[in-house]
């Protein structure tokens, strides 16, 4: 553990905390993509297979844990108590053209071709684009509210927090895992204009509209 | 490649 995994891990679980006080707090998910939520529930859900066979220390079965069940807490308030409010008309994006082509790459570029390393190779692939549906989301909306740019803005940096932490593994202990290295930049740079807009405009105080 | 994945990382 060093501070840029630990700083990484903090804003992703700040960035589901915000997601999830917003939709309480606003009793509605309006702007929000079930889509890339659903995404994300399997992401963690294939990947954190490795609680019932792996354990590593107790900070990281309780953050496996808080993931899984505040992505599956997400979903229960989009598709059944705020159903109502779920921007569904906007929510287009066809989630198959994401979970098929990561699932075709984690058969053929894995670590071992073993069914938990495969999930886990998928889990990786699919985090990496697992957000364009939110981002097409706001993109046709033309505008998100600040609030959830804080979510998107706390997600974006937990990856780009694991890059530094990757770079200084490499040199402190010569780790290195490339599947997660180049998915973690995939998955960053999608966020890079989203940060532009974050910067130059939400936090100025200004609501995130996309130039029409 | 890095032979397996670290499974300690989220």
């Amino acid at each position: 553990m060093n501070i840029f995994r630990l700083l990484g891990d903090l804003s992703h679980l700040l960035a589901i905390i915000i997601l999830l006080v917003k939709i309480w707090k606003t009793r509605s998910c309006a702007g929000i993509s079930g889509k890339s939520q659903i995404l994300f529930a399997v992401v963690y859900t294939s990947r954190y297979l490795d609680l019932i066979n792996a354990f590593i220390s107790p900070y990281n079965t309780i953050m496996k844990i808080v993931f899984l069940a505040a992505s599956y807490g997400t979903i229960y308030l989009m598709y059944m108590k705020f159903k109502a409010t779920y921007d569904v008309n906007h929510d287009t994006f066809r989630i198959e053209f994401l979970i098929a082509p990561a699932a075709v790459l984690a058969l053929i570029v894995n670590h071992a071709f073993e069914p938990l390393e495969i999930l886990w190779t998928f889990s990786i692939y699919l985090e990496s684009v697992a957000i364009l549906p939110q981002l097409f989301l706001v993109s046709k909306t033309g505008e998100a509210e600040s609030i959830t740019s804080h979510y998107l803005f706390m997600l974006g940096s937990y990856r780009a927090l694991y890059i530094f932490n990757w770079i200084y593994r490499y040199y402190a202990e010569n780790h290195y895992d490339l599947i997660a290295i180049v998915a973690g930049i995939v998955q960053t740079v999608l966020y890079c204009d989203f940060f532009y807009l974050y910067i130059t405009k939400v936090l100025k105080g200004k609501k995130l509209q996309l130039p029409a | 490649l890095w032979q397996d994945h670290d499974h300690d990382e989220l």
